[in-house]
């Protein structure tokens, strides 16, 4: 049975869909048998590894509303152990169809627990909203990973995020655990330091010890159609989420 | 009648928030009677204006369900001449029912119609999806200003938007008109000066001649509760949208 961790934030551009990717990656690299999914209209997980989200035809929205089988829809990458199940615009009808259907909540984890046995690890990107998708890779979940920028409106976010996981656990995934990943940190800024520290005051343990700089590689990578350990293997960010991958293989393991 | 303005962009984080409150600053200062409505359920925009999400009573969305005019939930700040309408985590909730209703399109812009004489423009803060709110926003608005970063991502984004107009203007709003905005740019970045390039060769006047620097003055201000017009007047950050404004009464004047 794959491990499933949602990579989800209400905030928009904290680094969700550039972790999802890096992560896998690094696992992959880590000899894991790793699938990616994107879950987001805007389908910057399928375009940062090459894909043309206007060539996909059956997306993660025909699996959610078409009950179609996952392995049909899963693809290879040029990274050896990491697929990909791409996106397209129709992501958007999901998130509007999805809550007509009885149970709807659980239709992500049924899917995925179904078809899973391929995988070690499945990763969910999610889009900068608290719909019907993400709530359902919430109740689908494992491990919550929160990516946060150390910027006042990012942490505000953790707030709602904080109650959408009470209220997940109460209904429908008891066993829900979160960790939260700071991202984008720039070391010069002084108010990047002073909110960090505050983070690690008010989260501590529920703070992943790994922490992600800002990294220009970054910003080259999607354009390049890899992850950043491909494009810039030496990089700080290519050893940051390396060194990610091995706290969570070791969170995993204790868990 | 008040000009209206949506902010708008699918893509997150690329400062929809910090342009509606900076630029309703600006046009305040200018000597123009402004509304900044906050119809994200993040509720960033009220958050940074001092405001506690979790104190308002009645927000955007029981204008959209409840049919409660917008008189009666506007407030004033401490900026002269800027009033808010503030948002809750119910806004959600309007993104959910509203399509429910007949012509749910048009209820932003009619409600916004009925009520604006007091205005000289009313700015619409949007959520980081393409959703009926969002929607409804563009069918009520004069202008769309699309905040863009000069990264991969986000210029990926603009082909949606493109599509979302194209289908606005054909269904609700054939007079709806658009311009970009570069937000967050960093100069010593060469990423960031090609993209901004190759953003310039295909927008050409689609393209604000004001563009907005990375300004760590503008990751300070929401903390402090003040736009940053008034956090730090001196500012590279308050320079460039006092000059968007200017040229965004220029616009206003030809049009
Ligand atoms: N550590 C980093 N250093 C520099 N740039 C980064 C870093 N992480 C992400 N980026 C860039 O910042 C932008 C936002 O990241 P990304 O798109 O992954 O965030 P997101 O949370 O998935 O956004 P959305 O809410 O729109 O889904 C992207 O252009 C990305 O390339
Ligand atoms: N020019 C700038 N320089 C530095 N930081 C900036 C700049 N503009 C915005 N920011 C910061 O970047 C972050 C993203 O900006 P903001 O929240 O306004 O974007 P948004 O598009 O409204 O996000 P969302 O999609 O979540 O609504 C915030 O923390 C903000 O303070
Ligand atoms: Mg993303
Ligand atoms: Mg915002």
């Amino acid at each position: 049975m794959a491990t499933i961790i949602a990579v989800a934030n209400e905030k928009g551009g904290v680094a969700k869909t550039t972790t999802t990717l890096s992560l896998g990656a690094a696992l992959a690299e880590a000899g894991q048998n790793i699938l990616v999914v994107d879950l987001d209209a805007q389908a910057n997980l399928s375009l940062a590894l090459g894909v043309d989200p206007e060539t996909v035809k059956q997306s993660v929205a025909n699996l959610l509303l078409d009950s179609i089988s996952l392995r049909s829809i899963c693809r290879p990458t040029s990274i050896e152990r990491l697929s990909l199940v791409a996106a397209n615009s129709e992501m958007g009808l999901a998130e509007r169809f999805l809550p007509m259907r009885k149970g709807y909540e659980l239709t992500i984890r049924d899917l995925l627990h179904r078809d899973s046995g391929a995988f070690d690890y499945i990763l969910l990107d999610c889009p900068p909203f608290l719909g019907a998708v993400t709530l359902g890779a919430l109740a689908a979940c494992d491990l919550l990973l929160i990516p946060t920028q150390p910027e006042y409106f990012s942490i505000y976010a953790l707030r709602n995020m904080m109650a959408v996981i009470r209220r997940v656990r109460a209904q429908n995934n008891p066993r829900l655990t979160y960790r939260l990943l700071l991202t984008m940190h720039d070391r010069r800024n002084r108010t990047h330091r002073n909110l960090t520290e505050q983070l690690h005051e008010s989260f501590g343990a529920g703070l992943f010890t790994t922490m992600i700089d800002v990294d220009t590689k970054l910003r080259e990578s999607p354009i390049s159609g890899t992850p950043v350990l491909t494009h810039a293997p030496k990089s700080r960010a290519a050893a940051q989420y390396r060194a990610l991958a091995q706290e969570i293989l070791q969170h995993v393991q204790e868990t």
